[in-house]
């Protein structure tokens, strides 16, 4: 039996929308402390991480550990029919090869409930240890959306250089070359308009722009954005989901040949 | 041109 209710419903629409274009099917692992999933992009150039916490459930019931395999763009169908202020309920039974989704409005005079077919994934799961990183940088995740997106326009990668004197993302094309610096920045009035940069050694690396866009759908699951960064390591993508868990997204970097 | 590395030569499958 499984049975996890969300008041905040926009939060897993938000959450699905993130990741909906980089996996097409991805197994859900669900246990008592919460659910998770882990899935490569076809290309195997990206990886999707993401954890919600069952603390962050009004109601979170999961009997025995177990994992849902589900086709992404039609659970994103699916969570699209419900509205941006519903409470959201997943409910699966052992053994069954459907999960259900239940929607109810706030003022509980509309109750919707969606049964999705579950599929058979046969995916490889990564073991991702804990690493220390070169540089860490957190910045407002509004303005990475816009600088990829920006740099996009001008070329197909991006390198991504940490230094004392800021990060600086740049990119050359056809018609042109960018860059644009961002320097430490404290002195906000709020802190998720701070670009904080925590550096143990300068690091300098290229990653194909077209993932790092897609990684920023997860945009307006996070006020701020967390990019760690090591010379041996694919750069990791964070956006924390408030007191629930995270989005993360680890891309292997282009190399020199 | 730079060569595109893959996620899982990074990473041990589990």
């Amino acid at each position: 039996m499984l049975e996890l209710r969300l008041v905040q419903g926009s939060l897993l629409k938000k959450v699905l929308e993130s990741i909906k274009d980089l996996v097409n099917d991805a197994n859900f692992d669900f246990s008592s402390s919460g659910f998770s999933l882990q899935s490569m992009d076809s290309s195997h150039v990206a990886l999707v991480a993401l954890l919600l916490k069952s603390e962050g459930f009004e109601h979170y019931r999961c009997d025995r550990n177990t994992s849902m395999g589900m086709n992404l763009g039609n659970m994103s169908k699916m969570l699209k029919c419900a509205g941006n202020d519903d409470i959201i309920t997943i409910k699966g039974d052992d053994g069954s090869d459907t999960v259900t989704f239940m929607f109810e409005s706030p003022t509980q005079d509309k109750i919707a409930d969606f049964e999705m077919k579950l599929m058979d994934i046969d995916s490889e799961h990564l073991g991702i240890p804990e690493a220390e990183y070169h540089a860490i940088v957190k910045m407002p995740s509004a303005e990475f959306a816009r600088i990829c997106k920006d740099l996009a326009s001008i070329g197909d990668t991006v390198v991504i250089s940490v230094t004392k004197e800021g990060v600086k993302f740049s990119t050359r094309g056809d018609i042109g070359t960018a860059n644009i610096v961002l320097r430490q920045n404290t002195t906000v009035d709020k802190p998720e308009d701070a670009t904080v940069i925590e550096m143990n050694e300068p690091v300098s690396m290229t990653f194909a722009l077209r993932y790092m866009n897609s990684f920023t759908k997860a945009t307006p699951l996070s006020n701020t954005v967390t990019i760690s960064m090591s010379p041996d390591l694919p750069v990791v993508v964070e956006y924390k989901i408030a007191e629930m868990g995270y989005v993360r997204f680890y891309l292997a970097p282009k190399m020199e040949e | 041109e730079n060569d595109q590395a893959a996620i899982d030569g990074y990473y041990e499958a589990n």
